[in-house]
Formats: structure tokens, sequence, C-alpha cells
């Protein structure tokens, strides 16, 4: 489903020595596969999910998804791939302020599927818990409220492809807990599920653990979770 | 050190039934002491932080700032309080996005010490390991870094009382260490400190543990950590 060849990202500032945040990554996710990414703060996880998730381009080696190379497409090609197959959590949310928790969640869906748009945005917030929540703006929502609001946009569409960059930073164990049972179900559902994250509860749920220092893979094993 | 005696907060939101986001608060943390508040996600924590930073008042009960009555107080009064002794880091950074990691951490002393400033707030960035990344911008930077380039900014007065809302949600578990152990080391230099966590490694090292859901305190109690 993803491959990810020789691929680099670095960043220069003024005179500075540049920055590599991602260098010579060779990844391949195949479809209905589980994995986490763990590593470092500034290890080079976030820019990965953004490569991945169609939102930053490489600027060495190349990405196929699907089959397909992406490197070379245009922004609206990329922003139709990305609406239709993937759902994106963000580790910083991006909600927009001035819509409700369920206007945000249907977001994905104006694309889609505008007639159900409420009923599914409702019931997607039911599952991360939040369905007395709807009407509230994320100002009127606690840390861990606004996570999950994102986390509920990126799933709002069925997506094939799930990146969630670490999703349960802000849950207290027992929300991250049913965070984790959602994605665990999507994937026993054939969706396949890249999880970014601090947290050992949920990297030990995947079936697959890649481990990134300093913009490059230094390990990749399949971790015996069953 | 602080006093709060039967503080309440509500949200009235349409017609809706009110969110009851502090409910019947009676808290009271001397000099020095050092407490881990936990809770589920919407419980009311950041709430009860927003409260004892000042940057919100209750709508009932009153709060008692090192013996003085602070509910109060002005808007400038209370800024001016502020500024002077407390260090907050919150759950969401509020960074300046247009200003570098240093400037940032520099804002408090613009209050101050300018003649200092660049020095302290280097100082600062270096002791959250964030020395090479002084001229990046917020953008430029990952989740754990802006999440500790507020953490610097909150500590670089060098104020009396330490509230930190969840200060390590996008830290991995080095990092989460290190930070977990500058705060010990203020509090072994006689500060007031109060961490917001979902991280149990977090909670169990503070010497009291306050338990919040639905907006009341339900436990608060003396753990013996050493
Ligand atoms: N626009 C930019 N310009 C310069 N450096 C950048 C820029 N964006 C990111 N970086 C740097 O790239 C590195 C990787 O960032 P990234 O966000 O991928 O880290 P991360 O592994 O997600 O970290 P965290 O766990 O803290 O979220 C960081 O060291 C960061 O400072
Ligand atoms: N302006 C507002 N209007 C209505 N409800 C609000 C408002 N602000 C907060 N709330 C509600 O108050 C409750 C407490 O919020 P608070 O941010 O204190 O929770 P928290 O314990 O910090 O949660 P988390 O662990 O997720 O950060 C939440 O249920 C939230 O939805
Ligand atoms: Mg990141
Ligand atoms: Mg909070």
């Amino acid at each position: 489903m993803i491959r990810l060849a020789d691929v680099g990202k670095s960043y220069q500032k003024g005179d500075a020595p540049p920055v590599h945040a991602l260098r010579q990554i060779d990844l391949e996710l195949g479809q209905g596969e589980m994995a986490a990414v763990v590593g470092p703060s500034g290890s080079g996880k976030s820019t990965l999910m953004n490569v991945l998730g169609l939102l930053d381009r490489p600027d060495q080696g190349c990405y196929q998804l699907e089959g397909q190379d992406v490197s070379g497409r245009s922004g609206d090609e990329l922003a139709a791939l990305r609406n239709r197959k993937i759902g994106f959590v963000f580790q910083s949310f991006y909600l927009l302020p001035r819509a409700t928790a369920a206007e945000n969640v249907e977001l994905p869906l104006l694309y889609r599927d505008r007639s159900q748009m409420r009923r599914h945005a409702l019931r997607a917030l039911e599952e991360v818990g939040l369905g007395d929540r709807a009407d509230h703006r994320p100002g009127e929502l606690s840390g861990g409220q606004r996570q999950r609001v994102a986390i509920a946009r990126a799933l709002v569409n069925d997506p094939q492809l799930i990146l969630a960059d670490e999703p349960t930073g802000n849950l207290d164990s027992a929300v991250s807990e049913s965070i984790l049972s959602l994605f665990l179900e999507l994937h026993r559902r054939g969706r396949t599920v890249l999880v970014v994250t601090h947290d050992e509860e949920v990297a030990r749920c995947a079936e697959r653990r890649i481990h990134i220092v300093d913009g490059r893979i230094v390990s990749d094993q399949r971790t015996d979770t069953r």
C-alpha cells in the first residue's frame, strides 16, 4: 500500500547546518498492516507522517501509494487522493476554532457524502466519547476532548489508510485504551494503520514497530503481540 | 501559598444543561509543596489550573494566593502578580508563531530583567535540550520541542509557583524524565510545583496526589515517594 524508497527531507535555516529531518528512508507497509512509529522527540516522526499523508514532499527519493508514484503529482490531485484515502490525526489537531465539534468532524464528508453528514459526524463523536459535546467549539473543550475531535474527524470518512500522530498524548489511560481499541477494530476490519506514539501501551499493540532516531529508521521489527 | 475555598465554575451553553467544570473545590497547597493533579479527560484539571494561574475567575468561592484574596482584583493587578509569581506551562503551549524559540522564552523577562534576557532564555532552552533550536520558530519545531519551549518560558523567570498542565504529553520517556528531574530540582530548591498529568511516572514522583473527577476533588492524598 505504501512504499518509500530512499526518501530524504532537509531544512535549511540561515547559515546553520541543515536539519536532516528524514534520511534514506526505505519503508514498505502492506495493505491491512498496523505499525507503531516510535523514537525521540525531534527524530522525524511527524515529518515522516506528513510525507506519507501527502502534506509534504520529500526532497529526495520517491513515494508510491497503492502502486502509484505520488511524488510527481499536482497539489490538487494530491488533495483529492488524500481526502479519499487517508485519515490523518494531527499531533496539534488543527481544528477550525469557529466551527463546532460536529462541524469539524463533518469536514471530510463535504467532498463525499453530504446527505448523511451530520449523522456520520455525531456517530464518530460518540465513538470517541464526545456525543454530548457536538455543539462545543474547540475553545469550549478540554485538551483531550479536542484531541478526540481530531481523531473522530480522521475516521469519519472510513479511510483505507489511517495516520495517527500521537493520538493519545492528552488522554487519561481509560480513554487512551478506548481509542486504541478503536484503531485495533479498524485494523481488524482491514484498514492500514500507522500510529506515531510515545506511549508504550499503544506501541505494543501494533504488530510491527518502526524505530526512528535522527531521521533514520534504526529498526523495523515485527512484534509478537498475540 | 494557595487556598481555594468552595470554588465553583460552570459554563452555560445555549439551553443545554450547564457544564459544572469545577464544584465545591477546597484546596490548600503550602509553600514548597509538590502535587500531581490527575483525573479523566474533561474532568476539570485545566480549569482548576487556569483559576490558580489567575487566567480565569471562579463563579463561586474564593482564592487566596500567599494570603491575599485575589478573587476581587482587577485584570491589571492580576497580570502583574501572575507575571511575577507564577510560571505556567499551558496544555496547548500558546507560543507566538512569528517569534523564535528564544524570543518566546524571553517574554516573561520583558517585565523584569531585560539586560540578561537573551542569556537567561538560552540557558532555559539548554535546560530542556533545545540549545540548538533557539532561532527556530514554532512552525519549524517538532511537537515535543514546542512543548519544551513552553516549559522553558514558564521557568525562565524563576517563579515561586509553577503550574504545569500536562507538560510531557508529547515527549518520549527519556526527555520526559529529564523534564521531571527539572521540576523535582525546582521543588528541592523550595518552589511550589503543581503538575497536571496523565503520566503515571510523573504523578508518582509528587509527594501528593489530587484526584479530580467531574469537577470535584475525589481524593487528596500524601503519597510516600521516598
Ligand atoms: N520547517 C522547519 N525548519 C527547520 N527545522 C525543522 C522544520 N520542521 C521541523 N524541523 C526539525 O525537524 C526535526 C524533526 O521534526 P519532527 O516534527 O518530524 O519530529 P518528531 O519526531 O515528530 O518529534 P516529536 O516527538 O517531538 O513530535 C526536528 O528536530 C525539528 O526541529
Ligand atoms: N468555554 C466552555 N464552555 C463550555 N464547556 C467548557 C468550556 N471550557 C471547558 N468546558 C468543559 O469543561 C470541562 C472541563 O474542561 P477541562 O479543560 O478543565 O478538562 P481537563 O480535565 O483539563 O481535561 P483534559 O485531560 O482532556 O485536558 C470539559 O468537559 C469541557 O468540555
Ligand atoms: Mg511529532
Ligand atoms: Mg486539560
